[in-house]
């Protein structure tokens, strides 16, 4: 599962 | 992208807009919380900080730059152009308590200790908060207008439907962003009071008043 940061919502 | 995170987006937007035409038609921010409006300021302010460094989409970029404008535009009207019609003697709440904690959380619990990393766990802590000053101010008033409670229920709606945005890129995607899942539940948790003022009241045509 992919848990990382990367903020793609708003 | 799927639909309850289009929907949560719609919703958020259709709020901003709400609000904006309200004050501009009305020529006034009564009922309004400057504080609450400060600090959506400063939240979209500290998480789109990305759209320097980080292309993402078109929608993306173009929703950001919505939300930041259309902030610093309602604490324009509300701080300078409708100044008159401020409601600064119920607008109380002191945001101190809330950007102070959200700011010490957000270094001890973030995904990585980097500035922007930081800032944008910050953002989404104070977001799931930042509604307080506008409840506190409608609980201190004992009312809202309709439209104020329209506003509200756009609002809250839009971390609502997140929730379901997260549930199914969970189950969909593999993806899942703890720190934005718990505070999008708090966020939307501080809501449900309201949510249950306004189906039982407004929507049946009455003002959102709390019993005495």
């Amino acid at each position: 599962i992919d848990a990382d940061a990367d903020h793609d919502e708003l | 992208m799927n639909i309850f995170r289009l929907l949560g987006d719609l919703s958020h937007l259709l709020a901003i807009i709400i609000l904006l035409l309200k004050i501009w038609k009305t020529r006034s921010c009564a009922g309004i919380s400057g504080k609450s409006q400060i600090l959506f300021a400063i939240v979209y302010t500290t998480r789109y900080l990305d759209l320097l460094t980080t292309y993402i989409s078109a929608y993306n970029t173009v929703m950001k730059l919505v939300f930041i404008v259309a902030s610093y535009a309602t604490v324009y009207l509300m701080y300078v152009k409708f100044k008159a019609t401020y409601d600064h003697n119920h607008d109380t709440f002191r945001i101190e308590f809330l950007l102070v904690p959200a700011l010490i959380l957000a270094l001890l619990i973030n995904h990585e200790f980097t500035v922007l990393e930081v800032l944008w766990t910050f953002s989404i802590y104070l977001e799931s908060v930042a509604i307080l000053p506008q409840l506190f101010l409608v609980s201190k008033t004992g009312e809202a207008e309709s439209i104020t409670s329209h506003y509200l229920f756009a609002l809250g709606s839009y971390r609502a439907l997140y929730l379901l945005n997260w549930v199914y890129r969970y189950f969909v995607e593999d993806h899942y962003e703890l720190i934005a899942i718990v505070a999008g539940v708090v966020q939307t948790i501080l809501y449900c009071d309201f949510f249950y003022l306004y189906i039982t009241k407004v929507l049946k045509g009455k003002k959102l008043q709390l019993p005495a």
